[in-house]
């Protein structure tokens, strides 16, 4: 029998406000 | 090098290879700075289908870091732009279709059956191997509604200005404006200085230029069709609470150029194919308004046959319209008051909510229903123009 599909691993993402706060250190990280 | 080129043509798989330190350029080339005119001859939502065959080929190596900073940076990204641009049309519309495609391709290729029943087998070799991005589906979800929101807010700031002049005023009947009430010949007070009337041919003009512009760049239809349903929302709250107002419009020959004039924007919706969309529907209580000041309003059979037909209007709004009603000229009789409590014995029972004026401002919940698309990954022609010569195809 053909060997079944391996489960897809979720990913874990971040809400749209994380990414907002994500982007904000980075810009202030950035020079 | 002519076979290799050949042979690399003939085994492209529909996913596109880039160096992660390429990643801030591919978002600065195909998002932040990217004009939706150097993609407007190419597929529409070009820019959903790169991203999604990036993601691709960060599954297949089974990258997750990868892909985390791909879409964490393309959501970003889009936000960004919006931000920027928070007045542009075009520019909102363009990426609530792309936002909204890419999440259509997540789904589309997920290997989640249920969004699979549709796809050809070759697409069905194009779906993800490694990762479950449903999560990922969710934020981008929640953009699209931020985005639509965005969108509905451009459109009604255009759109509301006209709509008083371009559907109440209008006098789009010619010989009728002479018709007016008495004592109300010249313009209504909003007319002051000229330059802010619109004609009803201005607001169909700008109607369809909002069409155009979201058709052609792929927006769902299910969502142009949302998009116009609260556009015709807004358009019968704010026509009907100005009516509401003002004594020089509720007359017998406003009411004819009213309903005439709602009648050329029933016919654009036909015209666009867009019965569907509910749109039509939303002028239900400018048309019956229209209609009210056109009846008769005498007789007991008179008060049951307005009761009868204003289904859509409040007790408070029928009341107030025959109240603000003046007859065009001395020939015509008032409404008598003993007229006006006879409407309100006859609506007693509807005991519907003390209402008179519309919230303008509301706005409907958005859906986003899956659409899959039949273009095939390994279709895709990637323009010069888009300066992504680092992604390789792969």
């Amino acid at each position: 029998a053909p060997a079944r599909p391996r489960p897809r691993v979720l990913l874990k993402a971040p809400t749209l406000a994380e990414m907002e706060e994500m982007n904000i250190s980075e810009e202030e990280d950035s020079p | 090098m002519q076979v290799s080129v050949q042979r690399k043509e003939k085994d492209f798989q529909g996913m596109l290879e880039y160096y992660k330190e390429d990643e801030p350029l591919l978002i600065r080339n195909l998002i932040t700075d990217l004009k939706p005119q150097t993609v407007s001859a190419t597929v529409p939502c070009l820019p959903a289908y790169i991203l999604y065959m990036c993601i691709r080929h960060a599954d297949y190596i089974n990258d997750d870091q990868k892909v985390h900073s791909l879409l964490t940076s393309t959501i970003n990204g889009i936000k960004k732009v919006l931000k920027k641009h928070n007045d542009d049309f075009q520019l909102t519309s363009f990426w609530l279709a792309n936002t909204c495609r890419l999440l259509h391709c997540l789904k589309q290729y997920s290997g989640d059956a249920d969004f699979m029943t549709q796809n050809t087998p070759k697409q069905n070799e194009h779906c993800l191997k490694n990762f479950d991005l449903t999560e990922y589906r969710q934020v981008l979800s929640h953009l699209s509604i931020q985005i639509y929101q965005q969108l509905i807010k451009i459109t009604e700031a255009i759109l509301q200005p006209m709509v008083v002049s371009a559907v109440l005023e209008n006098e789009s009947i010619q010989g009728l404006s002479g018709v007016k009430p008495m004592g109300y010949r010249n313009r209504s007070s909003s007319m002051e200085d000229g330059d802010n009337s619109y004609s009803l041919h201005a607001i169909i003009h700008q109607l369809n230029t909002f069409h155009s512009i979201m058709s052609d760049q792929g927006l769902d239809p299910e969502i142009v069709q949302q998009v116009f349903k609260q556009l015709f929302y807004m358009i019968n709250a704010v026509a009907l609470n100005n009516l509401l107002l003002r004594k020089d419009v509720c007359s017998w020959s406003t009411g004819m150029q009213l309903r005439f004039n709602i009648s050329q924007l029933e016919d654009w919706l036909r015209g666009k194919n867009l019965q569907q969309s509910g749109a039509a529907q939303m002028l239900e209580p400018l048309i019956q308004a229209a209609q009210l000041l056109q009846l008769k309003k005498k007789t007991s059979e008179d008060a049951e046959a307005i009761c009868s037909l204003c289904t859509s209007l409040s007790t408070q709004q029928i009341v107030k319209i025959l109240n603000l009603y003046t007859p065009v000229n001395e020939f015509e009789e008032r409404v008598t008051v003993t007229f006006i409590r006879d409407i309100q014995m006859h609506l007693q029972e509807r005991n519907d909510p003390p209402q008179l004026f519309l919230d303008f401002k509301h706005m409907f919940p958005v859906m986003f229903p899956f659409n899959p698309s039949s273009i095939t990954m390994d279709s895709i022609h990637l323009p010069a123009s888009l300066n992504l010569e680092f992604l390789s195809k792969v």
